[in-house]
Protein backbone atom coordinates (compact mmCIF):
# COMPACT_ATOMS: atom_id res chain seq x y z
CA UNK A 1 0.00 0.00 0.00
CA UNK A 2 1.01 3.56 -0.78
CA UNK A 3 1.45 3.80 3.49
CA UNK A 4 3.17 2.71 5.71
CA UNK A 5 1.00 0.74 8.06
CA UNK A 6 2.33 1.16 11.82
CA UNK A 7 0.34 -1.22 13.38
CA UNK A 8 2.98 -1.96 15.86
CA UNK A 9 1.98 1.09 17.31
CA UNK A 10 -0.49 0.58 20.65
CA UNK B 1 10.92 1.65 19.43
CA UNK B 2 11.98 4.64 20.36
CA UNK B 3 11.67 6.71 23.82
CA UNK B 4 8.42 9.11 22.95
CA UNK B 5 6.40 6.07 21.90
CA UNK B 6 7.78 4.37 25.02
CA UNK B 7 7.39 7.27 27.20
CA UNK B 8 3.62 7.45 25.52
CA UNK B 9 2.94 4.35 26.35
CA UNK B 10 3.80 4.26 29.41
CA UNK B 11 1.88 7.54 30.40
CA UNK B 12 -1.43 6.18 28.32
CA UNK B 13 -0.79 3.08 30.41
CA UNK B 14 -0.71 5.27 33.88
CA UNK B 15 -3.71 7.33 33.04
CA UNK B 16 -5.99 4.00 31.99
CA UNK B 17 -4.80 2.84 35.75
CA UNK B 18 -4.95 6.23 37.49
CA UNK B 19 -8.66 6.43 36.27
CA UNK B 20 -9.12 2.46 37.73
CA UNK B 21 -7.57 3.24 40.83
CA UNK B 22 -9.09 6.20 41.87
CA UNK B 23 -12.48 4.69 41.07
CA UNK B 24 -12.05 1.67 43.02
CA UNK B 25 -10.19 3.51 45.90
CA UNK B 26 -13.07 5.87 46.42
CA UNK B 27 -16.37 3.56 45.26
CA UNK B 28 -16.86 6.25 42.79
CA UNK B 29 -16.93 7.34 39.61
CA UNK B 30 -18.92 11.00 40.44
CA UNK B 31 -17.25 12.93 37.28
CA UNK B 32 -16.21 10.15 35.32
CA UNK B 33 -17.97 9.91 31.92
CA UNK B 34 -19.14 6.25 31.47
CA UNK B 35 -19.64 7.56 27.48
CA UNK B 36 -16.18 8.34 27.02
CA UNK B 37 -14.80 4.62 28.52
CA UNK B 38 -17.62 2.86 26.37
CA UNK B 39 -16.28 4.40 23.29
CA UNK B 40 -12.71 3.66 24.50
CA UNK B 41 -13.24 0.24 25.42
CA UNK B 42 -14.31 -0.15 21.61
CA UNK B 43 -11.17 1.75 20.73
CA UNK B 44 -9.21 -1.05 22.02
CA UNK B 45 -11.18 -4.03 21.05
CA UNK B 46 -11.99 -3.53 17.33
CA UNK B 47 -8.21 -2.00 17.06
CA UNK B 48 -6.71 -4.78 18.76
CA UNK B 49 -8.13 -7.40 16.88
CA UNK B 50 -4.70 -8.39 15.41
CA UNK B 51 -3.87 -10.14 18.58
CA UNK B 52 -5.85 -13.40 17.20
CA UNK B 53 -4.09 -12.53 13.56
CA UNK B 54 -0.54 -11.29 13.56
CA UNK B 55 2.39 -11.52 16.68
CA UNK B 56 4.70 -8.32 17.12
CA UNK B 57 6.50 -8.56 20.66
CA UNK B 58 5.56 -10.06 24.08
CA UNK B 59 5.44 -5.95 24.94
CA UNK B 60 2.82 -5.23 21.98
CA UNK B 61 0.72 -8.11 22.94
CA UNK B 62 0.84 -7.71 26.53
CA UNK B 63 -0.20 -3.97 26.65
CA UNK B 64 -3.13 -4.62 24.44
CA UNK B 65 -4.56 -6.87 26.65
CA UNK B 66 -3.96 -4.56 29.44
CA UNK B 67 -5.23 -1.97 27.72
CA UNK B 68 -8.73 -3.82 26.89
CA UNK B 69 -8.66 -5.70 30.30
CA UNK B 70 -8.90 -1.97 32.21
CA UNK B 71 -10.85 -0.64 30.24
CA UNK B 72 -13.41 -3.42 30.48
CA UNK B 73 -13.04 -3.27 34.26
CA UNK B 74 -13.65 0.72 34.53
CA UNK B 75 -16.76 0.15 32.25
CA UNK B 76 -17.69 -2.40 34.69
CA UNK B 77 -16.69 -0.49 38.08
CA UNK B 78 -19.23 2.74 36.20
CA UNK B 79 -22.22 0.60 35.24
CA UNK B 80 -22.50 -2.38 37.39
CA UNK B 81 -20.55 -1.77 40.58
CA UNK B 82 -20.80 1.36 41.28
CA UNK B 83 -23.71 2.55 39.40
CA UNK B 84 -25.35 4.21 42.32
CA UNK B 85 -22.17 6.85 41.92
CA UNK B 86 -22.35 7.10 37.94
CA UNK B 87 -23.55 10.83 37.56
CA UNK B 88 -25.69 10.21 34.15
CA UNK B 89 -27.64 13.28 34.10
CA UNK B 90 -23.93 15.43 33.65
CA UNK B 91 -23.16 12.65 30.86
CA UNK B 92 -25.47 13.43 28.10
CA UNK B 93 -23.48 13.46 24.87
CA UNK B 94 -24.59 11.08 22.63
CA UNK B 95 -22.30 8.87 21.38
CA UNK B 96 -23.96 7.97 18.13
CA UNK B 97 -23.20 11.29 17.37
CA UNK B 98 -19.54 10.64 17.37
CA UNK B 99 -19.94 6.66 16.47
CA UNK B 100 -22.24 6.86 13.57
CA UNK B 101 -20.20 10.02 11.58
CA UNK B 102 -16.68 8.31 12.67
CA UNK B 103 -17.48 4.78 11.13
CA UNK B 104 -19.46 6.11 8.21
CA UNK B 105 -15.58 8.20 7.40
CA UNK B 106 -14.14 4.23 8.53
CA UNK B 107 -15.60 2.97 5.67
CA UNK B 108 -14.79 5.73 3.27
CA UNK B 109 -11.11 7.04 3.96
CA UNK B 110 -9.30 3.70 5.07
CA UNK B 111 -6.20 1.84 3.92
CA UNK B 112 -7.54 -1.42 2.82
CA UNK B 113 -11.13 -2.13 2.17
CA UNK B 114 -10.99 -5.15 4.24
CA UNK B 115 -12.85 -5.83 7.89
CA UNK B 116 -9.67 -6.03 10.45
CA UNK B 117 -8.21 -2.61 8.44
CA UNK B 118 -12.03 -0.89 8.63
CA UNK B 119 -12.62 -1.37 11.77
CA UNK B 120 -8.56 -0.77 12.61
CA UNK B 121 -9.29 2.52 11.01
CA UNK B 122 -12.29 3.25 13.08
CA UNK B 123 -10.74 2.67 16.02
CA UNK B 124 -8.05 5.38 15.40
CA UNK B 125 -10.87 8.02 14.43
CA UNK B 126 -13.07 6.97 17.33
CA UNK B 127 -10.10 7.38 19.97
CA UNK B 128 -9.28 10.69 18.55
CA UNK B 129 -13.04 11.77 19.54
CA UNK B 130 -13.77 9.58 22.56
CA UNK B 131 -12.63 11.73 24.89
CA UNK B 132 -15.34 14.66 24.05
CA UNK B 133 -18.36 13.09 26.40
CA UNK B 134 -15.58 13.43 29.25
CA UNK B 135 -14.58 17.36 28.66
CA UNK B 136 -18.61 18.15 27.93
CA UNK B 137 -19.07 16.63 31.34
CA UNK B 138 -16.75 18.55 33.01
CA UNK B 139 -18.28 21.76 31.14
CA UNK B 140 -21.60 21.24 32.01
CA UNK B 141 -20.43 20.65 35.82
CA UNK B 142 -18.08 23.50 35.89
CA UNK B 143 -15.18 21.42 37.69
CA UNK B 144 -13.31 18.33 37.46
CA UNK B 145 -11.73 16.28 40.44
CA UNK B 146 -8.15 16.32 40.34
CA UNK B 147 -7.41 13.10 40.15
CA UNK B 148 -9.45 13.15 37.24
CA UNK B 149 -7.60 15.99 35.87
CA UNK B 150 -4.47 13.81 36.32
CA UNK B 151 -6.09 11.27 34.30
CA UNK B 152 -6.64 13.52 31.43
CA UNK B 153 -3.39 14.99 31.68
CA UNK B 154 -1.46 11.65 30.93
CA UNK B 155 -3.84 10.92 28.63
CA UNK B 156 -3.38 14.16 26.38
CA UNK B 157 0.72 13.88 27.42
CA UNK B 158 0.15 10.42 25.27
CA UNK B 159 -1.14 11.79 22.41
CA UNK B 160 0.97 14.34 21.99
CA UNK B 161 4.29 11.95 22.61
CA UNK B 162 2.63 9.96 19.85
CA UNK B 163 2.96 13.18 17.46
CA UNK B 164 6.38 13.67 18.70
CA UNK B 165 7.08 9.91 17.75
CA UNK B 166 5.67 9.98 14.72
CA UNK B 167 7.88 12.92 13.28
CA UNK B 168 10.94 10.77 14.76
CA UNK B 169 9.77 8.06 12.49
CA UNK B 170 9.36 9.93 9.74
CA UNK B 171 12.71 11.51 9.84
CA UNK B 172 14.36 8.46 11.01
CA UNK B 173 12.73 5.36 9.70
CA UNK B 174 10.96 7.22 6.44
CA UNK B 175 7.38 5.60 8.23
CA UNK B 176 4.19 7.22 8.13
CA UNK B 177 0.55 6.53 8.15
CA UNK B 178 -1.55 9.52 7.55
CA UNK B 179 -4.53 8.52 8.76
CA UNK B 180 -2.56 7.77 12.30
CA UNK B 181 -1.06 10.91 12.36
CA UNK B 182 -4.43 13.72 10.80
CA UNK B 183 -6.57 11.84 13.38
CA UNK B 184 -3.85 11.89 16.39
CA UNK B 185 -3.20 15.56 15.78
CA UNK B 186 -7.06 16.18 16.03
CA UNK B 187 -6.93 14.35 19.48
CA UNK B 188 -4.12 16.35 20.66
CA UNK B 189 -5.74 19.21 19.37
CA UNK B 190 -9.01 18.50 21.57
CA UNK B 191 -6.55 18.74 25.05
CA UNK B 192 -5.07 21.82 24.38
CA UNK B 193 -7.65 24.06 26.47
CA UNK B 194 -7.69 21.15 28.74
CA UNK B 195 -3.88 21.59 29.09
CA UNK B 196 -3.87 25.07 29.39
CA UNK B 197 -6.12 24.97 32.48
CA UNK B 198 -4.17 22.61 33.93
CA UNK B 199 -1.03 23.89 33.82
CA UNK B 200 -2.73 27.04 35.37
CA UNK B 201 -4.69 25.30 37.83
CA UNK B 202 -4.01 22.01 38.62
CA UNK B 203 -0.17 22.26 38.99
CA UNK B 204 -0.49 25.26 40.87
CA UNK B 205 -2.68 23.05 43.65
CA UNK B 206 -5.68 24.48 42.92
CA UNK B 207 -9.09 21.93 41.93
CA UNK B 208 -9.95 22.47 37.68
CA UNK B 209 -13.05 24.76 37.93
CA UNK B 210 -14.11 26.49 34.88
CA UNK B 211 -14.88 30.09 35.04
CA UNK B 212 -18.47 31.16 35.46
Amino acid sequence: SRYTILKDEL
Amino acid sequence: MNIFRLVGDLSHLLAILLLLWKIWKTRSCAGVSGKSQIMFGLVYITRYLDLFTNFISIYNTTMKAIFIAVAIATIYLIYFKFKATYDSNHDTFRMEFLIVPVGGLAFLVNHDFTALEILWTFSIYLESVAILPQLFMISKTGEAETITSHYLFALGSYRALYIVNWVYRYYFEGFFDLIAIVAGCVQTILYCDFFYLYVTKVMHGKKLSLPA
